[in-house]
């Protein structure tokens, strides 16, 4: 899929 | 890293550390519900299964490392510490949370991005820290009296979900990131829990008054 998840975020 | 984002972290951190400085300093965990620490606990271990493989930034890592080793260490202060332990209102901490636990793995294993380990655990852990705060809601509404660390605690907590949609709003229009519905939707049901204690927080503070919920 496109886009980024948030698995930089806390 | 933007505002909101950091606003977000701060609040989170700092309702951390309200809560450990309530318990260091009257030596109590009156008015805190163990059953919402567990949870946090199992949030934080099931969130950040990355810790070791996927490295994002020093602070990242570092936040990472301080949610799950202090949310850990309070719970290892109410059920085994010997001066605190004797202060957990037992008798109010109700809450059958492992139904919490239950439905979170249910809607984890039905609602991900992808079928992986991590990502479904990963979703558990956004499921189940929506609702987390539903124990100690409960116990303050019980008690009635809420001093004033405990208050700061929740308000703090509440405060951080709030912060990050509007993050999330921000990086949706600055950086065409965007997170998947699925944080997005547990975000706003986690922070409308919040709602009614927020009233009555900001009532009393107005009022320069004592936190007190309504029976």
């Amino acid at each position: 899929y496109s886009g980024t998840t948030t698995k930089d975020e806390l | 890293m933007n505002i909101f984002r950091l606003a977000g972290d701060m609040t989170h951190l700092f309702s951390v550390l309200v809560l450990l400085l309530k318990i260091y300093a009257t030596k109590s965990c009156s008015g805190i519900s163990l059953k919402t620490q567990e949870l946090y606990a199992l949030v934080f271990l099931t969130r950040y299964l990355d810790l070791f493989t996927d490295f994002i930034s020093v602070y990242n890592s570092v936040m990472k490392v301080v949610f799950i080793s202090s949310s850990v260490a309070i719970v290892w202060c109410m059920r085994y510490h010997p001066l605190t332990r004797r202060t957990y209102d037992k008798d109010l901490d109700t809450f059958r949370h492992y139904i919490l636990v239950g439905v979170s793995i249910i809607l984890a294993l039905l609602f991900h991005d992808r079928f992986t380990f991590r990502e479904v655990f990963w979703a558990f852990s956004i499921y189940l820290e929506a609702v987390a705060i539903l124990p100690q809601l409960v116990l303050l509404q019980r008690s009635g009296n809420v001093d004033n660390l405990t208050g700061q605690y929740v308000f703090f907590l509440g405060a951080y979900r709030a912060f990050y949609i509007l993050n999330w709003i921000y990086r949706y229009f600055t950086e065409n990131h965007y997170s998947r519905w699925i944080s997005w939707l547990a975000g706003f049901v986690q922070t409308a829990l919040y709602a009614d204690f927020f009233y009555y927080y900001f009532v009393s503070w107005k009022n320069n008054a004592k936190l007190q919920l309504p029976a």
